[in-house]
């Protein structure tokens, strides 16, 4: 019962993956563009991927002065 | 400066790591930049502990995250040497703090900067060149669905959230862009690298700059 559940609830995921990737590869056909799409991460919701992987914080750092400076 | 340089051509960038389902992509952006800095100074390239700035810096939150200049710091107040990864390695979880004796060979940081270079990229390339591997922190919420390519779009720089390694960068293509180490493995984005368009500040990667030196 519970792995169906799962099953579903990961479907879901991957569908609005699939939706992400068509917004996001409408922004630019150059060749070199950025491609997006099925990866091994497509079946987390987006809030599973920021919890596990985007947990780095930055410190406010002073504007570069361009001055030769050790630090 | 040069139209495209990166440090992987010099030997000193070590293989692509997986943080797996552990918050320390801030430890491996530092402990990155530290090993490829060791190794421009003549050092043989080795991989250092991540797992030791994951369990020791303790201003940081192990598995729940941290930030690289943090672990920087504390690395230069403390002068905690870090030991080859071979000697701790890596759990994907925090741990207990393994001390070792000031007698123990390892790698300190003497010093470091951390720098906002927003509208100065061409600064920040010079940066990379005289400076080594530089630890930078971004937005990679839109990263989830990252096949490949060059990043232009639709990558804000709202808010800081992940920390990778800059090595290089190319300028001599129609898209100018930045060469980002990231800590996901080989398997995703270009063998586990991404490239982000130079100028703009996509991404937010010009944000917070951190170079060291050791």
């Amino acid at each position: 019962e519970v792995s169906s559940e799962e099953f579903k609830r990961r479907h879901l995921y991957f569908q609005d993956a699939t939706k992400r990737h068509e917004f996001l590869n409408s922004f630019s056909t150059a060749p070199r563009a950025a491609k997006y799409g099925i990866n091994q991460f497509s079946d987390l919701s987006q809030k599973e991927f920021r919890d596990l992987y985007l947990r780095a914080s930055a410190d406010r750092a002073p504007l570069f002065s361009g001055l030769k400076t050790e630090g | 400066l040069p139209a495209k340089f990166d440090w992987r051509d010099k030997a000193v960038v070590a293989p692509v790591q997986n943080q797996q389902a552990c918050g320390s992509c801030w430890a491996f952006s530092a402990v990155g930049a530290m090993q490829s800095v060791h190794a421009i100074g003549g050092s043989q390239l080795e991989q250092l502990s991540v797992q030791q700035v994951l369990d020791c810096s303790f201003k940081n939150g192990g598995c729940n995250g941290g930030s690289p200049s943090s672990a920087l710091n504390w690395l230069k107040q403390t002068r905690v040497k870090l030991v080859p990864q071979s000697e701790y390695t890596y759990k994907a979880r925090t741990g207990i703090c393994h001390f070792f004796s000031q007698s123990h060979d390892g790698v300190a940081v003497k010093n470091f900067t951390a720098n906002d270079f927003g509208g100065q990229e061409e600064a920040m390339m010079g940066q990379l060149v005289e400076r080594g591997p530089l630890a930078v922190v971004v937005d990679a919420v839109s990263w989830q669905d990252y096949l490949g390519g060059i990043i232009q779009h639709h990558c804000s720089s709202q808010w800081s959230n992940h920390a990778v390694l800059l090595v290089g960068y190319d300028t001599t293509g129609d898209i100018p862009y930045w060469i980002v180490q990231n800590s996901w493995g080989t398997t995703w984005g270009n063998e586990g690298y991404v490239y982000i368009k130079i100028g703009d500040n996509v991404c937010g990667i010009a944000d917070s700059v951190a170079a060291v030196f050791l």
